[in-house]
């Protein structure tokens, strides 16, 4: 279960104040996965005391877009904190898709990806498996296949942290490169940090997803939590 | 190694200081719900008095089975439209989750203890998490908000204070987490945001 608390002394309109949170939480809270079971009691609240002596913050203020920002980027650093503490986790992962058509499709492949169990284990095991992550975005959910063009798809790992500025690129315009270097895929995958990036090629909307590896941590974890 | 983990993921994670947001005060108590005296509770107040009080916004989970936490403040927030709202209970150990009438009752009870020691009404969310299909151990969870709420000097708005509500509403993580920064507006004005989460487990969430 996911539970936070946003508070800041601001004094925010009530619809202003639910308009700057959902937003936030669909480019943070929303776009994060340990293991893909959604709790009954997820419940993010968010408290504006209005403590601070200023004009009252409403959708048509100046400052609502620089608030809204604010509040999405702390929303964000909460999120990645949970899936940094995943149950068993070893391996903090940013799904990075981008140029698709639109935010729903860049989300779906990002969240597909990032449930699928096969590519969980290949990270814990740093195995650049993309066939994996190709997998996923074949079986996404998707209204239609719109952004999906495989001449036009590129997937590739990117270095974060020590591996900063490698980049490995495992399918380029629809063909699979073969030749990997496996020594550099090796090192990237050593990290704790590591981000995959899906080009699209399709349009102009992204979409980050941020997710961990499927350990036997996580199993032991969770084969008896109920005792 | 696993101990090594978790104890990197703290330094590296976990502040040692902060800032926080005027008019708030928080508190959290170890009412004995979680196994060795563990923090398992938890309350956010909003002290400061303005006019229409403070607002409040939420999202919650789309799981068709929520929580009776969750059916409990959904239908609060509904009904004061975001005003109003001062306080906000979070226990952890036990989700008061798939309970049924029972657990909703229990739900309203908690709500009710709360307003009864804030002199308060209709003010109070709340947030639960922990083992999904028990019922909340209402003698503790009664025992544990009568001696937090009867105590002022339990209540701040300081690091400390705010690192132990964090770790009153933590499961299975293996660090708590907490975040604050300070904003400067253009115009000049100087606000704070502070965030606390947690999870680690059964996290995929989609709320709305």
């Amino acid at each position: 279960t996911l539970l936070g608390f946003i508070g800041t002394d601001l004094p925010i309109s009530a619809s202003a104040l639910q308009n700057i949170l959902s937003s936030a939480v669909n480019r943070s809270f929303n776009c994060i996965s340990v293991d893909g079971d959604m709790s009954t009691n997820d419940t993010i609240y968010m408290l504006a005391s209005g403590a601070v002596d200023t004009d009252l913050i409403t959708e048509s203020s100046e400052l609502f877009p620089v608030v809204k920002a604010q509040v999405t980027e702390m929303a964000q650093k909460l999120a990645q904190l949970v899936v940094r503490d995943g149950e068993g986790s070893t391996k903090f992962v940013t799904v990075h898709v981008k140029r698709a058509l639109n935010f729903a499709d860049a989300k779906v492949i990002a969240q597909t990806i990032s449930n699928s169990s096969l590519v969980k284990c290949a990270l814990y095991g740093q195995d650049a498996n993309w066939g994996r992550i190709l997998c996923a975005i074949g079986y996404a959910q998707l209204g239609d296949c719109a952004s999906l063009d495989e001449s036009t798809l590129n997937v590739s790992f990117v270095g974060v942290g020590d591996s900063e500025g490698a980049e490995l690129n495992l399918i380029v315009d629809g063909v699979p490169n073969v030749n990997i270097d496996e020594a550099k895929a090796a090192a990237m995958l050593a990290d704790t940090d590591l981000k995959i990036v899906v080009d699209l090629g399709t349009g102009t909307k992204e979409c980050n997803f941020w997710t961990c590896d499927l350990s036997h941590e996580y199993i032991s974890i969770n084969a008896d939590y109920r005792s | 190694q696993r101990a090594a983990s978790v104890a990197s993921k703290y330094d590296r994670y976990v502040p040692s200081n902060g800032v926080f947001p005027l008019g708030f005060k928080v508190g959290s108590i170890a009412t004995g719900v979680k196994k060795n005296g563990q923090l398992d509770l938890g309350v956010i107040l909003s002290t400061h008095e303005r006019e229409g009080g403070p607002t409040a916004a939420a999202v919650f989970t789309t799981n068709k089975f929520k929580a009776a936490p969750v059916v409990t403040s959904k239908a609060r927030l509904a009904k004061c439209e975001g005003h109003g709202i001062s306080a906000i209970v979070i226990n952890s150990g036990c989700a008061n989750a798939v309970t049924g009438e029972v657990g909703l009752q229990n739900a309203k009870k908690v709500v009710q203890l709360a307003e009864r020691q804030l002199g308060k009404k209709d003010t109070t969310l709340l947030m639960s998490t922990g083992v999904i299909g028990q019922h909340l151990s209402m003698d503790k969870i009664e025992r544990g908000l009568d001696a937090l709420l009867s105590d002022s000097s339990a209540f701040g708005n300081d690091f400390n204070s705010w690192l132990s509500l964090s770790k009153a509403m933590m499961t299975t993580d293996t660090f708590p987490k907490l975040i604050s920064s300070q904003y400067t507006l253009p115009g000049g004005t100087t606000y704070t945001l502070t965030g606390v989460s947690k999870g680690a487990g059964m996290i995929c969430p989609n709320m709305a």
